[in-house]
């Protein structure tokens, strides 16, 4: 969506980070 | 500053803030595989533990044969860990020429290497832990260190 505000970096780290929190050990990316 | 080198230097940052006795501020203190392998044991103590850690030689000096020894065990040990507690393989990725490392501190091959120790993090038992302190850094090493995650883990091969 180009009218979408673009995920600021910090918005980006944090759903990273989080999202490994959340992942079972092992699975892929 | 090439990408090589700050992949060295945010991951080096990073590995500072952990508490080993060995020196471990700057890229030639870890060369010789003493303080990398002591963060080791202090992430997952169970896998790699003390009868391990004492294979590594502390107080090599500049023996570039011992160094490499070093650094050996540890490259083969989270190699290990990979296919042992994550059940993967790591396919396709470059691992870093050791004796480049304990001879000339080639930040490329050390960023390498301690790319490495970041896929042992993220799966180790106290991940949380180690996340959080990472989410506690500068917005540019965290930005290193996830491309740095997000690239290992293509190289995972079940």
């Amino acid at each position: 969506d180009p009218n979408k505000p673009a995920q600021s970096n910090e918005r980006v780290l944090a759903n990273f980070f989080n999202s490994l929190l959340n992942k079972k050990p092992g699975s892929p990316a | 500053m090439d990408e090589h080198e700050i992949l060295c230097d945010s991951l080096m940052t990073w590995l500072s803030n952990f508490d080993v006795p060995a020196p471990h501020q700057y890229p030639h203190e870890v060369t010789d595989g003493v303080a990398i392998a002591q963060i080791l044991g202090q992430i997952d103590g169970e896998f790699f533990d003390t009868a391990w850690l004492s294979r590594i030689k502390e107080d090599v000096g500049d023996n570039f044969r011992l160094k490499t020894n070093n650094l050996k065990k540890v490259l083969n040990h989270m190699i290990d860990y990979f296919r042992e507690v994550t059940g993967n393989e790591l396919v396709g990725f470059q691992l870093p020429d050791l004796m480049a490392i304990s001879e000339q501190t080639d930040k490329q091959q050390l960023g390498r290497l301690l790319q490495l120790i970041l896929g042992v993090v993220v799966n180790c038992s106290k991940k949380q832990h180690y996340i959080e302190e990472i989410m506690q850094l500068d917005e540019d090493v965290q930005h290193v260190v996830m491309t740095a995650i997000q690239e290992l883990m293509q190289h995972y091969v079940p």
